[in-house]
């Protein structure tokens, strides 16, 4: 209904701002109904600006912004209605560093509502992780899962020891 | 609700049967490049539903089947099954697990199963309605998709905030 | 012939004047997310003569000029200039050393210069003509546009052919 | 003229053939033009398998693999008529460390003939380049450059002796 559609709009709304203030360490973020006088049929404008910038529209945002501004409109999203699992793939390819620290650490509140799958080619994204699947093609074009553990003294991955997948 | 595992079998690069279990929390999957991560991302997509070929990077829905390798022949059909636990809450469900398996055939012919009973596509996309993980959901971000929702248009962000209203 | 000097000011986020010298083989361009690396891309391309403002992530091409910070106020006009040497051979072009200028003033007005005297966009883009360089140009590849040439339809691929014949 | 398209493809796709080869460590690259009774107007057709597999199209690639068949196609180009100057923005962000080392290993051979810039997070491709320029925001919203060096001892970039940016 229109009444509840209102009231969770402002609500995530709130929320993003939150989040991509705890991603880019300040900044401001908005969301805003194109049409307001037409709730239910109104497109959503997404603005956002991170620390001490001016920006005039999300597409002059680069590459490693864009990201992190989806990913803080994911958890003010999942603050409303978290889904029961998230799948990820790659989603910190474009980030640095730092960024990924960021989003490792506000990951971790929302492990106990939602289940998280991340596809990632980086360690610090995988030292995050509970558990560990590693894909291999040792025979070539055909794919296997065998179950990793992260080995915190080494800062790799390594096979665990008794391969249950 | 959680996901507790994921079995494929001839499901694109998975020629022999893989069972991937998971628990709560954060599991990282890892692999080089061309090993099948991505796929198995592509395979928990299809389980639920997923009508387009071209959102699992394919041709024809029989794209998903073994297509073989050096080593091995392509196979007849492939199949992918999802365990789902803890679902009497969020699924409003007398069940406490549940599992939906979807199944193709090289002729093109597919079918749906929900605890090892024949269904039909609507029984499953009406299972997860409103839990976010449906068609619209944003809770599975394909590789290079994550920052989708800025460059979308906006009256296609809507489906987003209407799920979790 | 190879690239001697990026000069920017005033473009995008470089709001003081900026030069940035180069040396024959490869130069790698670092720093933390949002920083400003892509906009010495776009700086590059923009100069060479671009005319989408869609390619420099913008909406119109105004919006390549500095729109001003925390502590500074927006600029009034921008200008990059392309210093290149040992330009005989390739350009077929009697100096050795040639500069290319573009200017952009905040109402629209823009400008193109070659070694200090005005001139069209057209000299510049006939200058650069079976180079490699100019529009079609394989040789300038954006974030995340890597395999656009893999996603481009057949007859799309033709012109990158053609500059190399 | 017809005659020398005709050439050109030619060696494009032999040397096509041949860089996807020392990319991949294997596998079938080929280039097929749609209509090859109309050379002037045909599109291309670009196919690729990596070792092992059997693959019916380029778009069932991974990401990784989509990038390096994009790069060997680049250096394909290249073989035939090397441009100037070539600006490769993260085209590593996909890539796993092996690939990466395949990439760097394979660019030492063209930086004679080309310039790079390569815009880059990644550690091991910074390593290969002869020069760094590090890009910083000290003034949130202005960037600013600085000249830099690979410090191989400690295996990361540190900032150059005198400043010459
Ligand atoms: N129907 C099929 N039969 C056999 N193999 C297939 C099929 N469809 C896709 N593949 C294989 O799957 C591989 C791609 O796998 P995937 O996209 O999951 O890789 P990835 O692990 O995500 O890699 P990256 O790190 O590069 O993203 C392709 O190389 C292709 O050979
Ligand atoms: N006209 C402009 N005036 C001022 N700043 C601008 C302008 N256009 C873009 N910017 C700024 O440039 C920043 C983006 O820079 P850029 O895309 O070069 O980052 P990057 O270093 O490539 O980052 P990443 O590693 O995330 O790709 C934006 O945050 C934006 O604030
Ligand atoms: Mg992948
Ligand atoms: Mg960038």
């Amino acid at each position: 209904s229109q009444q509840q559609f209102a009231v969770t709009f402002e609500q995530i709304k709130k929320n993003f701002a939150y989040t991509f203030q705890t991603l880019f360490g300040g900044g401001v973020a908005n969301l805003e109904l194109v049409q307001a006088e037409d709730i239910l049929e109104s497109g959503i404008e997404i603005a956002a600006q991170p620390p001490g910038k001016k920006l005039k529209s999300i597409m002059l945002l680069s590459g490693g912004e864009r990201t992190l501004t989806a990913v803080a409109l994911l958890f003010a999203l999942y603050m409303v209605k978290p889904s029961p699992f998230c799948l990820l793939d790659e989603l910190d390819a474009p980030l640095d560093e730092s960024n990924i620290g960021r989003f490792t650490e506000l990951l971790k509140r929302f492990v106990h509502e939602s289940q998280f799958i991340i596809i990632t080619h980086n360690k610090r994204t995988v030292s995050a992780a509970q558990a560990i699947y590693g894909v291999t093609m040792e025979e070539r074009g055909v794919s296997k899962t065998v179950s990793m553990r992260f080995n915190h003294l080494v800062g790799d991955t390594e096979a665990a020891p008794q391969n249950i997948a | 609700m959680h996901l507790k595992a994921l079995k494929l079998h001839g499901f694109k690069s998975f020629a022999d049967p893989t069972t991937l279990r998971f628990e709560p929390g954060v599991t990282a999957v890892v692999g080089p490049n061309g090993c099948g991560k991505s796929n198995i991302a592509d395979a928990i997509r299809w389980v639920l539903g997923e009508q387009s070929a071209k959102a699992l990077r394919g041709g024809r829905m029989q794209d998903v089947i073994f297509e073989g390798a050096d080593t091995r022949k392509p196979a007849q059909l492939c199949e992918v099954s999802l365990l789902l636990t803890d679902c009497e809450k969020q699924l409003g469900s007398e069940f406490h697990e549940i599992e939906i398996m979807r199944r193709v055939h090289r002729d093109g012919q597919g079918e749906y199963f929900f605890n090892g009973q024949a269904c039909r596509l609507k029984d499953i996309q009406k299972l997860f309605m409103d839990t976010g993980i449906g068609r619209t959901s944003y809770s599975i971000m394909a590789q290079g998709q994550i920052d989708q929702i800025l460059s979308s248009k906006p009256e296609e962000r809507r489906a987003v905030f209407e799920e979790a209203a």
